[in-house]
């Protein structure tokens, strides 16, 4: 499975439908403080199944939708979509016959969350799982949130440990 | 379960080492596990000695050197793990600059281990410079962010953005 | 006790507001006392709202944003009550260029209203720049401090140095 | 009270004597990941009385004396002096009829701190209220330490009132 772009429209201050492509190698994400990079990376994490807002710096899950700026309205619904290239067909039986993955999850305000696979409604568990199995997820170790660093410093052995069995 | 989770335990330990001493360029450290004899009920805990110094707690390390050594254990368990994605948020921001250098020499090294596509949030320009390509985050309309492809020369005007 | 705190509180708030304001070119901040009537027993809530955004809690700010929200209410304590010194170690790590420069802009307003003497350890240049002289730390021998007066040049060559 | 002056003597890292001319104005201090620049100003806090180990980054307050390195065996003792300018005669009555005032805190392996002031030996409270009264101390909001931004941002209300009260 191979990441290969990210869409935003509506999710936190990427209110107008935007594109993110991934490439291989390292690829630098830049710009001056509270001009949305944090919020463009979160928006993986929520469309891979991150079931805690909390996560999401949010007192809510609505939090991650579009809550108005100086001149524009808020609105009310959210959407992000991830797709994936999945040639090597490495993808879980359940989705593993099509070339492209398309994972897309959908917030309303007040109503929740709806996840699709390539247009298919199926249920969070079902991505979850889908990103599990690939070593990926919301929760992987290799989605270092801004000061997650410090807090695996000053984290209890017994949360680090947590962090370990997240890779086994 | 506890099979697994030992056996994940040794291969982390195993970079863990590996990996803090080309981040130090020299030392040592060591993952254990404590407080139980069951490795589900246990306890992680990260012993490290920064090359020339003594064994200390972590708590005694620097900013810089707490950073390095959680840098490790992160990448071990990647390491043991590859995922297809791997997103840093900052986490540069406690190093000085040779740090940040052996940073990216990590990162680029990880990049010739795994297929794994990085994604690297960072204010800092040595970081910049050394990455394949940029994107700039912009919010030309406040409150209203834009995603942009920038080369060097523009990202770090970008950082006068505001 | 409670009027004092009172009385603190006021003139906190009223400083808090302003370096926000300055520290954000706009917007608007203030600090609410909650959960109890008794001050003594009360919390400190911080409500932000960055220029052309809308008001959100402390949470949903960015890194940056918050360091500067926290840096306004360390400053207006201060302003409150004026020490003869004041240290800050690396306050400036989350900060782009632009706000590091406005962080610089604070510390000379903070030296005119005050006879304060100020200690900033930075990894920024900006911030070096900035400040009136420089001291190096070293470990030439590995494991063991020396301090030693630097200019801006040497500084630079210091972050360099291992 | 103007703060000119702060010696170390085995403190930490700085285990040669070292001395810190405090002058007006901006002071930045750099250098590398690790070499002591956290250290020395904790000096500061350390000798106006910090009491807890805890904000000295230790699991015991013997932590600050320098435990050895490469080439040197450690050492039992560690001791800092800071040196006041008292010309203006604001310092509390008991210390007020010096010019100069110097606060040494000296700490022996496994036997506690001692202070003096001036060459007399004062209690700890002594020497934290000399500085509480000058608005200044080492719990006071203008010592920052490093990652203390951090903990303000996520600090409970409660605690953050706290903060408040030592500037009451
Ligand atoms: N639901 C929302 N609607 C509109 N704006 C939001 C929403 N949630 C967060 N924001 C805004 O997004 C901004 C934070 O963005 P983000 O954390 O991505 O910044 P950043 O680029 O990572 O900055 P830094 O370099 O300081 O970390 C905040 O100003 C916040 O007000
Ligand atoms: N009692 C001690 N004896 C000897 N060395 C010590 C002692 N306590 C701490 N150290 C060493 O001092 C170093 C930390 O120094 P310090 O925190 O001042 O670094 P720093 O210059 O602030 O670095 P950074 O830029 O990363 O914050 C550590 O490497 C630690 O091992
Ligand atoms: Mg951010
Ligand atoms: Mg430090």
């Amino acid at each position: 499975m191979i990441f290969t772009k990210l869409r935003l429209h509506g999710f936190k201050s990427f209110v107008d439908s935007s594109e993110f492509l991934i490439e291989p190698g390292l690829t630098g994400i830049v710009g001056p403080n509270g001009c949305g990079k944090s919020n463009l990376v979160e928006a993986m994490r929520w469309v891979m199944g991150e079931s805690s807002y909390k996560n999401m710096r949010g007192s809510g899950m609505d939090d991650v939708i579009f809550s108005g700026s100086g001149n524009r309205p808020a609105r009310n619904i959210a959407e992000v979509s991830l797709t994936i290239d999945n040639s090597a067909r490495n993808a879980p039986a359940a989705f593993n016959q099509s070339e492209t993955l398309e994972v897309t999850r959908r917030i309303e305000r007040e109503s929740g969350s709806v996840y699709r696979v390539n247009g298919k409604e199926v249920r969070a568990r079902d991505v979850q799982l889908l990103f599990a199995d690939a070593s990926s997820g919301a929760r992987s170790p290799a989605m270092v949130r801004q000061g997650q660093i410090g807090e695996i410093i000053s984290a209890k052995p017994q949360a680090r440990r947590r962090i370990l069995e997240e890779a086994a | 379960g506890r099979q697994r989770l030992l056996a994940a335990f040794e291969q982390v330990n195993h970079h863990f080492k590996d990996l803090f001493v080309t981040l130090f360029g020299g030392g040592e450290a060591e993952l254990q596990l404590v407080e139980s004899d069951d490795p589900l009920e246990a306890g992680l805990e990260i012993l490290a000695k920064p090359p020339g110094k003594k064994p200390q707690t972590m708590t005694l390390l620097s900013g810089g050197e707490q950073a390095l050594t959680a840098m490790s254990l992160i990448f071990a368990i990647f390491l043991t793990n590859p995922s297809p994605i791997c997103v840093l948020d900052e986490v540069d921001a406690p190093l000085d600059d040779a740090n940040v250098e052996r940073f990216c020499d990590l990162l680029d090294e990880m990049g010739r281990r795994t297929d794994t596509r990085f994604i690297t949030i960072t204010h800092n320009p040595i970081t910049m410079a050394r990455m394949r390509r940029l994107f700039g985050v912009t919010m030309a309309e406040r409150g209203v962010s834009q995603l942009v492809s920038v080369d060097l020369e523009q990202a770090e005007r970008f950082l006068e953005a505001s």
